[in-house]
């Protein structure tokens, strides 16, 4: 019948103790509905991409996704489907591809 | 490669509606 619980609180040496509270400060508050020009910043975003992109079979879906990390495939193939709807871009050898039509 | 062309008319055409 020893006495537990006092055996072993002193070596404790919390020198780790830190806070690493996410502190990611971008100052993006995802504010996606906000529209810019017409186009919400997901949107204008996907053009400015697609527009800086001056190959002839134009940009893919996927290399959208890749750029724009942040922004979710849902909300790029929404964008895409918006800003071609609108006439801004057309898809070109397939439907995963796009191209600007204000670059030329 | 016509059907670049094709979309890109069509599209040409949307934009050119939406500017009217």
């Amino acid at each position: 019948s020893r006495p537990q619980g006092t055996v072993n609180t002193a070596g404790m040496n919390h020198s780790m103790v830190s806070m690493s509270g996410g502190g990611t400060g971008t100052g993006y508050s995802g504010a996606s509905d906000i529209a810019v020009n017409g186009l919400t910043p997901h949107q204008s975003q996907v053009l400015n991409l697609i527009k800086s992109c001056t190959d002839q079979q134009g940009v893919s879906i996927q290399d959208l996704k890749l750029r724009l990390k942040a922004i979710s495939l849902a909300s790029i193939k929404q964008a895409v489907e918006f800003l071609s709807n609108e006439g801004h871009i057309y898809s070109t050898i397939d439907e995963d591809h796009f191209r600007s039509t204000d670059n030329d | 490669l016509g059907r670049i062309e094709r979309n890109k008319r069509a599209a040409l055409e949307r934009l050119a509606a939406r500017n009217v």
